[in-house]
């Protein structure tokens, strides 16, 4: 089964 | 101050109704411009974005930007007590520690009101870039909330490829495997109805099933649904309110091992 990404790691904190 | 009259409020009691089962605690934020919500899952796997512009209030004053902190569960039992015709006014002062919600009806001659305490809480912002995405589809919501119930007997995962051929929702589980293909269709009279898919190069993706059904929580705010792909990066599911906002979410894709 695929592993799910963390959104974190696409969209940068401002 | 902060003054907001919306006279179908229903409208508010669905943006509620289509971020509660993604987080719990929320910041409103109130500008000048608009109402807007951006907040992260638990997990930190999908993204809510929620904008309601002031034109879509028949009132809206507010004196300086402010966020008003909510429970959304507490929320939700409150707008329980609205009735589906009803105006809704929300007041809160400038220190925001609570918010007061007003539901008229000038049918029954009603006027209920309750006061909420606020609360402080401390939010991650995410900067999201504006991208050009490689493929964008348009369909009814309708259609894409049924779509991805279904596919949830089949398995976890659904496999989102656009192509040529069109956009294919697939799962694949202990029974099987399913695949359900939406060609362009701009057939019929009522635009709502029309699937249009706009795809510069093909695209094939993984997400969670039990996301993309928290996300048609959305619906009923909006006849059609856009969703935006680009190869290895978060979908971009957005349900347009009228001209006046919108709910995107954001998920992220799962990686193949």
């Amino acid at each position: 089964t695929p592993m799910q990404n963390d959104l974190s790691e696409f969209f940068a904190m401002v | 101050m902060f003054e907001a009259r919306l006279a179908n409020g229903n409208i508010f009691k669905m943006i509620v109704e289509s971020i509660r089962e993604l987080v719990v605690d929320v910041n409103i934020d109130c500008s000048t411009e608009e109402l807007s919500i951006q907040c992260m899952d638990s997990a930190h796997v999908a993204l809510v974005s929620m904008s309601l512009s002031q034109s879509a209030f028949d009132h809206f004053r507010c004196d300086r930007s402010l966020s008003l902190g909510l429970n959304l569960p507490n929320v939700s039992k409150i707008f329980k007590m609205m009735g589906r015709d009803d105006t809704m006014v929300l007041k809160a002062e400038d220190s925001a520690d609570k918010l007061m919600l007003m539901f008229e009806n000038d049918k029954s001659g009603t006027i209920a009101d309750f006061e909420l305490k606020l609360m402080a809480i401390e939010a991650e912002q995410l900067g999201v870039p504006d991208t050009a995405y490689k493929c964008s589809i348009s369909m009814p919501s309708s259609e894409f909330q049924r779509i991805v119930r279904d596919l949830q007997v089949m398995g976890d995962t659904c496999k989102i490829s656009c192509t040529k051929e069109g956009l294919k929702f697939s799962a694949t589980g202990q029974i099987g495997t399913g695949n359900i293909l939406m060609r362009q269709n701009v057939a019929s009279e009522k635009e709502e109805d029309h699937v249009t898919i706009d795809m510069e190069e093909p695209v094939e993706l993984n997400f969670a099933l039990r996301y993309l059904n928290f996300f048609t929580k959305a619906t009923p705010l909006s006849p059609t649904v856009i969703l935006k792909m680009s190869p290895g990066l978060p979908i971009v599911i957005e349900y347009p309110i009228e001209q006046l906002g919108h709910v995107k979410y954001y998920l992220a894709p799962k990686m193949e091992e």
